[in-house]
């Protein structure tokens, strides 16, 4: 879901935290904070705190060698040189083993606190991607305008203009095809199309997006994972 | 015209 934003990141493990990571993006505009609980594994041991610095287009090629259905195990050692992932399909008693050359990834951390925010917009992943992609054919920005009655994704292009509104409303029988408004003021902010569209690549990962919008500030888009997330902030642009 | 800032410039540094 990330590797088309950031080409670099390193992995954060450890045993209470799990694998946690947190990326800028190569324009400077996208903050990546990825959350992967260790009980989100079948097994997960992490005898000493480790960062494990990986070119996210080289495990890609990795993971790729595997099969959905096949068992994936990661490992590394203490101060390890590379990864080591091992596919393992035990019906056909096929094993694969690849390793992977760690990296060096000087990258800086930023401190993440808790927001205040004005509103947090709870819709269907696949609605709000639908909504990215078709409004990036209009133009490069797209404006998300609050109110407590709806949300409103607005494009203004040279060849014309188009926007979708959203009312709250609740799916008794598919709650995750709901649409959820809590509002503590009224907001409108506007983003770059290309990035909510490099976003939207994590539809597959979960039902349902979480938008949570403050005045002047970064917006946050989440995606629940079963025992994690993956949170994307996105600073807003301004008038000039 | 819009500007598009850094994410950098909404977050301390750790």
């Amino acid at each position: 879901s990330i590797k088309d934003s950031v080409k670099l990141c390193n992995f954060n493990c450890s045993q209470s935290q799990g694998i946690t990571v947190q990326a800028i993006d190569d324009s400077r505009v996208l903050l990546i904070a990825l959350k992967i609980d260790a009980g989100s594994f079948q097994e997960f041991r992490c005898d000493k705190d480790l960062v494990l610095g990986l070119d996210l287009e080289s495990l890609s090629k990795i993971l790729k060698q595997g099969n959905n259905e096949e068992y994936l195990t990661l490992m590394a050692e203490d101060s390890p040189d590379n990864l080591m992932a091992v596919f393992e399909d035990k019906k056909k008693d096929r094993i694969s083993e690849f390793s992977l050359k760690l990296m060096d990834i000087d990258s800086d951390v930023l401190t993440i606190d808790d927001m205040e925010t004005d509103c947090t917009i709870t819709l269907p992943a696949y609605e709000f991607a639908k909504i990215a992609k078709d409004m990036k054919t209009l133009s490069e920005s797209l404006k998300i305008v609050v109110t407590k009655d709806s949300v409103k994704f607005n494009a203004e292009g040279q060849i014309g203009t188009g926007s979708v509104i959203l009312k709250p409303h609740t799916d008794m029988d598919k709650p995750e095809e709901s649409v959820k408004i809590e509002l503590n003021s009224p907001v409108a902010l506007t983003f770059g199309a290309k990035y909510l569209n490099d976003i939207v690549k994590a539809t597959s990962l979960s039902s349902t997006v979480t938008i949570k919008l403050t005045d002047k500030s970064p917006a946050l888009f989440e995606y629940k994972l079963p025992s994690g997330y993956l949170r994307y902030y996105l600073a807003p642009k301004f008038d000039d | 015209d819009e500007k598009q800032p850094s994410i950098k410039t909404f977050f301390m540094p750790e």
